[in-house]
């Protein structure tokens, strides 16, 4: 499990 | 893209072209927190400052386009056009007891110690506390019109829809960020008490007001 980093939420 | 980050984003969209309409068909912005609205506008700024670096799709590009214009629009509305009718005496709280914790907070906890990052980190957390004034103010009038109280309820249905979203990435994708769930989780917290009185009033016809 890891965080994204891209930010593909708003 | 999963249904309750769209249903989320759509609840979103709802409740800034709610508000936007309610002040243009009424010419006026009467139990409206303008101050909520500048710290909304310097949210999606300090978030979507990527519009133009990272393209994501045409729907991200879209929406942080749409959610940019609509909260520029809905400040001139209130603090330019229709400033006659803003209701200064009521919309009193302290903005810097917000922003300057929050730009503080941004720099001690960020996942990368970045300009960009920080930005969105502090845009983040801004978010989450940023519907305070505007909380304040029906606090203080003791009542909220309607509309008001509609734009309200999707606008907080869109933060409590993204937690679904990331607990369906979790166990779906693998995909979590604390920073933005804990901010997520206290920003839908803040509208509990709202909640509570939108469905027991709102839902059943009456206007929405608070226990003098």
């Amino acid at each position: 499990l890891g965080f994204h980093d891209i930010k593909d939420e708003l | 893209m999963n249904i309750f980050r769209l249903v989320g984003d759509l609840s979103h969209l709802l409740a800034i072209l709610l508000l936007l309409w309610k002040i243009w068909k009424t010419r006026s912005c009467a139990g409206v927190s303008g101050k909520s609205q500048i710290m909304f506008g310097l949210v999606y700024i300090t978030r979507y400052l990527d519009l133009f670096t990272n393209f994501i799709s045409i729907y991200n590009t879209t929406m942080k386009a749409i959610f940019i214009a609509v909260a520029i629009a809905t400040i001139y509305l209130i603090y330019f056009k229709f400033k006659a009718t803003y209701d200064s005496n009521h919309d009193t709280f302290r903005m810097e007891f917000l922003i300057v914790p929050v730009g503080g907070l941004a720099f001690l906890v960020n996942h990368d110690f970045t300009a960009l990052e920080i930005l969105w980190t502090f845009s983040i957390y801004l978010e989450s506390v940023a519907i305070l004034p505007q909380l304040f103010m029906i606090s203080k009038t003791g009542e909220a019109e309607t509309i008001t109280s509609h734009y309200l309820f999707a606008l907080g249905s869109y933060r409590a829809l993204y937690i679904v979203n990331w607990v369906y990435r979790y166990y779906f994708e693998g995909f979590f960020d604390l920073i933005a769930i804990v901010a997520g989780c206290v920003q839908t917290i803040l509208y509990c008490d709202f909640f509570y009185l939108y469905v027991t009033k709102v839902m059943h016809g009456k206007k929405l007001s608070l226990p003098a």
